[in-house]
């Protein structure tokens, strides 16, 4: 009985990141092999293609002024466009995390300071682990698969965001080794995001209750799903500690832009998360 | 805490309809 409970929970977790995530990783995964005829991806190279891009995908601009336009140069409007474009695509991803959180069996009884909390924490370290399956070596898509950006075009960029993609490069790199698949990454998102020891939170006891049962679904899970990996298991539980450093790093990477970037603003529910974090 | 995000504790708190950001 008990492992049928385990089952059941997976399958929950399962539907709802069907529901709340649009881009799975077998879709992902299909456009990325070229296993799909009708969903081949625009490819960003260069600047003239991150224009084109642009254009194609309509993404939302951000207002600037005639004089500093002159100023700045088309090339540096066209970064901070596009990593403006970025910040709202994570804010809508933050909202669906979000949504993915509260159907957790059992999150949103946690006390409401630590429901922020876990999300405060947690979102950046999901969203980095939700990247993952839609990268590979060389590239990444973005805008819901309609985009594939080169990696050497990231790395290509100007002193810092030319150093924002590749530790999530070589991390996805890594992670992507591991073969999960959807339903695995369902539960392992609810791990993440139910982890005790974020700092602040008031009443540990019911999430660290709530994290074994969703990490015994996660074992057994990965146990069906993956008879022939050894130790998978632990291999995914290792992947946590990459995460926060990561995420250590990303977030200095912003503070950075804040400082030296004129026209940098960040989202405020990105301002949110990342005040007081680390 | 959750005064000093308030749109996090809106998406939170918000029960169906996603928050516009």
């Amino acid at each position: 009985p008990e492992s049928a409970d385990l089952r059941a929970l997976a399958r929950q977790l399962y539907e709802s990141y069907l529901k709340y995530f649009p881009l799975t990783k077998a879709k992902a995964r299909a456009i990325l092999s070229g296993k799909t005829s009708d969903n081949t991806p625009f490819v960003i190279h260069d600047m003239k293609s991150l224009l084109e891009g642009e254009q194609m995908i309509n993404c939302r601009q951000m207002p600037m002024q005639e004089h500093r336009r002159s100023d700045m140069g088309i090339m540096h409007e066209v970064e901070l466009r596009f990593f403006h474009s970025c910040q709202s695509r994570s804010a809508e991803a933050v909202s669906e995390v979000t949504e993915f959180a509260k159907s957790i069996p059992g999150f949103v009884n946690l006390d409401l300071n630590d429901q922020v909390t876990l999300l405060k924490y947690g979102v950046i370290e999901v969203l980095i682990i939700m990247m993952a399956p839609l990268m590979n070596k060389d590239g990444t898509l973005i805008s819901y698969g309609q985009i594939f950006m080169t990696r050497e075009f990231l790395k290509s960029l100007r002193k810092p965001f030319c150093e924002m993609m590749e530790p999530k490069f070589e991390f996805s790199v890594k992670f992507n080794m591991l073969e999960l698949d959807d339903s695995d990454m369902a539960l392992f998102l609810a791990v993440i995001i139910l982890s005790g020891d974020r700092p602040g939170l008031l009443n540990v006891k019911p999430i660290e209750d709530l994290q074994e049962t969703v990490l015994h679904s996660l074992e057994l899970q990965l146990k069906m799903n993956h008879p022939d990996s050894l130790q998978l298991f632990a291999k995914v539980l290792q992947k946590m500690t990459d995460l926060r450093q990561l995420v250590t790093d990303h977030v200095q990477l912003i503070q950075l832009l804040k400082e030296t970037e004129v026209d940098w603003c960040l989202h405020p529910l990105l301002q949110e998360i990342m005040r007081d974090l680390y | 805490l959750k005064e000093k995000h308030k749109i996090l504790h809106r998406l939170l708190q918000n029960s169906s309809s996603p928050v516009d950001l």
